[in-house]
């Protein structure tokens, strides 16, 4: 399985329609300060089913949809897809692709989607954890929060492994 | 430790060691169990010995040596459990050109079973990648992406 | 606010205000008091807002877009109030090329009158340096420390 | 006045006594990760009277003092000095130069010194104050460090700014 198209659409500063395409090695993420680089990042977490207003650095959920600029209305939604390669079966669907997504609109109000239809959020979560794909597993590493394993407690640790058992 | 958690801590504990030496060209780190005797509670402690210092607690490391043992240890997790992707924000940031040579090295051999998206600013792990994606930003805040190859970055 | 700390907060954010627009090529930036008819207690809020963005609050900032920010304060403070001597450590490590360009040639002007010491893996800002020094660690655990030129510095 | 010559001895990775001579302009200081350099930069801290354990990144006040390595035995005292360069009578002393140093001892007891002679550290600080060299200030920026300004409370940005003023 790997992460084959990531779709972000009015999430942060990405007002506009905007894909991307993966090949299953190494893809490298550039550019200068401030150009949207951990949204990307945090695109991928928050569809995941990331709930942590920290670790995506908002204080409200709704904080994740395009605010406007100087020159560009606020939009009144964010969405993300993720496209994923199952062709391995890898997650226990028989589907060779398999796209799951998020929305939420100005009111706070969230909807999660799984190739196309509504489901709840459990039912994404249960899936991806079958397929160790969770939003709080050790598999995303936000920026500058490289080396927080070293000030976690023990038990705080102990839930990093746990996911690995 | 016979369970399915014990099998696993043995394992990561064991590449966490094996990393960790790779990264410093000798030493060692390895987990630890708070209380042994009961195995399905207790929390894990973390220690790393870079070669030739005696360090007393992990706040005495360095900055890049905090971040080299933290990749150790998502590296030997990554080794024991492959996760299907890995997104990694700026992990090099605090790395002396040595270790970020030694950190894409060993990105490129975990790339084969785990699919990678590297955020940097260090034209080093550029040059490890497959495939480059470029953010920009325009005057008017919109984040626009171009997919882009490595002789089109600035030297 | 006729006190001291008023007329330094009033220079202070003036040239926060300058050294903000002067890195992000416009913009602005500025303090503010937590309640203004009380100048003696009031604590200091602070604002920033990249050209063409909308900033709700400071959390929604980069990373590259904090240091920059951050800089531009003590950069502020030390116009104000120029300390003899700042040590700075690795403020440049989240600093993108041309940040690195635009801070280097702001601790060029500031240089004259405030000394610097300044720790970085950024050549760019080791270019900046009037003096070099080398640290490094033998296997003993021992720094060693040794007087550089720039011509010593691997490429 | 500037920061002419440090000193350093049994502090930290620098168990032999080693000595920095700077100019008054722009000093650089480069090495591999784990050499040494933020070493320096909280043995300057230090000796300006730095109590804060967080700051010195130890727990104790005597975890400063070089602890040993595989083949070099551990001290029993750790030594800083500075000489800061007066011609110019920033400090209101009426010497060229003004030495400041600090000891510790392996029982935890700490010892402060000005022109050679022992003082309190009371006198230390007083002196420096009036030389805007204070060493909570602004003018030294720890690793990782430089974007605390944004996350402090108002009131602690407010102490800042009374320092300057
Ligand atoms: N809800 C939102 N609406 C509009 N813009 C937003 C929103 N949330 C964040 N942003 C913008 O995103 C920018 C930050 O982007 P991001 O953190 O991805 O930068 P980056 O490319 O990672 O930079 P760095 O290299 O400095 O880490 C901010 O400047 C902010 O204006
Ligand atoms: N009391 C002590 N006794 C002996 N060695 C010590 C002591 N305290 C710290 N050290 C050593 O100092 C090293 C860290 O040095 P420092 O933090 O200055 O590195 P650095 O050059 O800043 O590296 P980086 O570029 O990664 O930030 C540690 O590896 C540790 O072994
Ligand atoms: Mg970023
Ligand atoms: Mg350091």
């Amino acid at each position: 399985m790997y992460l084959k198209k990531l779709s972000i659409q009015g999430f942060k500063s990405f007002p506009n329609r905007t894909t991307f395409d993966f090949g299953p090695g190494i893809t490298s993420v550039v550019g200068p300060n401030g150009s949207g680089k951990s949204n990307v990042s945090d695109a991928i977490r928050w569809v995941l089913g990331e709930q942590s207003s920290r670790l995506l650095r908002t204080k409200k959920s709704e904080d994740v949809i395009f605010s406007g600029t100087g020159s560009r209305a606020a939009v009144g939604m964010a969405e993300v897809i993720i496209t994923l390669d199952n062709e391995d079966r890898w997650l226990p669907l028989d589907f060779g692709e398999v796209e799951v997504g998020r929305r939420v609109y100005r009111n706070g109000e969230s909807e999660y989607l799984m190739n196309g239809s509504r489901v709840r959020l459990r039912d994404v979560v249960d899936l991806l954890m079958k397929g160790d794909v969770g939003q709080n597993s050790y598999a995303i590493m936000g920026q500058g929060l490289v080396d927080e394993v070293l000030s976690m407690s023990p038990d705080e640790r102990r839930s990093l492994l746990d996911e690995a058992a | 430790i016979h369970t399915r958690f014990g099998a696993t801590y043995e394992k990561v504990n064991q590449a966490f060691g094996e990393y960790f030496s790779a990264f410093f060209g000798g030493g060692q780190a390895h987990l630890a169990l708070t209380n042994p005797d009961n195995v399905a509670e207790a929390g894990i402690e973390m220690e790393a010995q870079p070669p030739g210092k005696r360090i007393a607690s992990l706040n005495m490391l360095s900055g890049g040596e905090r971040s080299l043992t933290a990749v150790a240890l998502l590296f030997a997790l990554l080794t024991v459990n492959p996760a299907p992707f890995c997104v990694l924000d700026e992990v090099d940031a605090a790395l002396d050109e040595a270790n970020v040579g030694r950190f894409t090295s060993a990105l490129e051999a975990l790339s084969q079973k785990t699919q990678f998206l590297v955020i940097t600013h260090n034209r080093r792990t550029v040059e490890a990648a497959d495939s480059i994606y470029g953010v920009s930003m325009g005057r008017d805040g919109v984040s626009k992406v171009l997919s882009l190859r490595l002789a089109d970055l600035p030297r």
